[in-house]
């Protein structure tokens, strides 16, 4: 039965300019991954891959991936990138352009905004299952909490927590401010 | 690991060689750079939550157990990408706004939590007694990708995280960095403006700017926390094994003010 497993295996899959992106935003531009899901030869590497294509402006919240290292190729354009570790210090804080590369630590915090009308890029992941945990917008880690504990643990008021909880829903937006300017 | 950490000649009992205060608690913590840590791939530390004490959330990069040694109170954790399954009967806002959350759950003393890489995690201690909780971060696990020291994420606060020191012991004459600080403290202004869409002065208490530093990773929660949870259950002995049976269908709302031990 070998050539029906191992011989046959899938070995290319196109993550670039796909017609299905897994997230789109029509204002913040679109991203698509390749994992052990989809792509099973990933399996046997534990690696992925993902492609994202980020419109001027747009922006990826603060988040981080649990169980990789990401080594993120800038394809075209460029974008500012801020990295920070475990005691809160900003390790990267500048620009990401075409042909650079910048490696991001397995749970360090990253957020980009793209400067570019275009920003493209390949960010390569060392686990094939890749798991990342956002820090704003729907499905963050600031969202599945208790009002409770981000108003004590932050030290905020009421109103406050509920602002930091309930005021984003996009984990990849194009800000309201930069929104009403492109509008004007 | 380095080739000769494992060459033990003798084994050592270790007590713990390094205390840090908080507002309503503390973390001890041996030295994971030792090598008989080192040897087995793992860091300890002991972590006391004083009444009300709430452990600020926190993620680390490799596995951890935890063991209840003492007292019970209720801890999170948050998986990402999965949903808010608990949430108030009600809107507790004009604006419409109904708190959700992740499950919550009970611990009590001889539990043992088990925490995956990268998950929030954050406990509370309800009740007089002391919550002791012994925890071990296993850094030789395949699940940590980084190096073998033990690190932890704080979500919010301004404390120096418990293994820090050691780090610096380790990387000698390197510039002092700036310290005490949470994952949010590292971005600028304008990118939480925008990823939270909330205003500065909020950004600021994000990052832990304005607070006192002795508060540390320990919260004291001013008149207890309250919380949606799951109904009590009720505990039975039965001959010499204590069981968990009989659960109420009523949801109810976890509230720790006063001094009743259970509801």
């Amino acid at each position: 039965g070998l050539e029906e497993t191992i011989c046959t295996v899938r070995l290319r899959m196109n993550i670039g300019k796909s017609s299905s992106p897994d997230i789109f935003n029509p204002q913040a531009g679109r991203i698509k991954t390749a994992t052990g899901f989809d792509f099973p030869a990933l399996r046997f590497l534990k690696l992925s891959a993902e492609h994202g294509s980020l419109n001027r402006n747009a922006m990826v919240v603060p988040h981080y991936n649990l169980n990789a290292n990401s080594i993120i190729y800038a394809l075209r354009g460029r974008a500012w990138i801020q990295v920070v570790n475990c005691k809160g210090n900003r390790i990267f804080d500048g620009e990401l352009e075409e042909g650079q590369v910048l490696i991001v630590p397995q749970n360090f915090v990253v957020a980009a905004r793209s400067m570019s009308d275009k920003f493209n890029y390949v960010a390569f992941k060392t686990n094939d299952m890749p798991t990342m945990a956002k820090l704003a917008g729907a499905t963050s880690e600031i969202q599945a909490m208790p009002l409770e504990v981000i108003q004590n643990a932050f030290n905020l008021e009421r109103e406050q927590a509920k602002q930091v909880k309930f005021n984003n829903r996009f984990n990849f937006l194009v800000p309201p401010r930069e929104q009403s300017q492109r509008r004007a | 690991q380095q080739q000769n950490e494992c060459q033990l000649e003798r084994l050592n009992a270790l007590k713990p060689d390094n205390r840090i205060e908080s507002e309503a608690g503390y973390i001890e913590t041996w030295n994971p750079t030792n090598n008989q840590f080192r040897c087995a791939g793992v860091a300890l530390s002991r972590c006391t939550l004083r009444r009300n004490g709430l452990k600020r959330p926190s993620y680390s990069n490799a596995p951890q157990e935890i063991f209840i040694q003492q007292g019970s109170g209720i801890f999170g954790m948050i998986f990402p990408g999965c949903p808010e399954t608990v949430e108030e009967p009600f809107e507790s806002d004009q604006q419409g706004r109904r708190d959700r959350h992740q499950k919550v759950n009970r611990f009590r003393e001889g539990d043992v939590i088990a925490v995956p890489p990268g998950v929030v995690f954050w406990m509370y201690n309800e009740e007089e007694t002391p919550v002791i909780a012994v925890s071990l971060i296993d850094t030789g696990s395949y699940l940590n990708q980084l190096d073998q020291m033990p690190r932890r994420f704080y979500l919010s606060g301004n404390q120096e995280q418990e293994f820090l020191q050691y780090q610096r012991q380790e990387v000698r004459g390197r510039e002092e960095e700036n310290q005490g600080g949470n994952i949010f403290s590292g971005f600028g202004g304008e990118f939480l403006e925008d990823a939270l869409n909330i205003d500065r002065n909020i950004v600021h208490k994000l990052q832990g700017r304005d607070e006192e530093q002795d508060k540390g990773a320990i919260v004291r929660v001013k008149g207890g926390l309250s919380v949606i949870t799951p109904p009590e259950r009720q505990s039975h002995r039965r001959g010499s094994e204590e069981e968990e049976d009989e659960e109420e269908d009523r949801p109810s709302r976890h509230q720790s003010r006063g001094g009743s031990r259970r509801n």
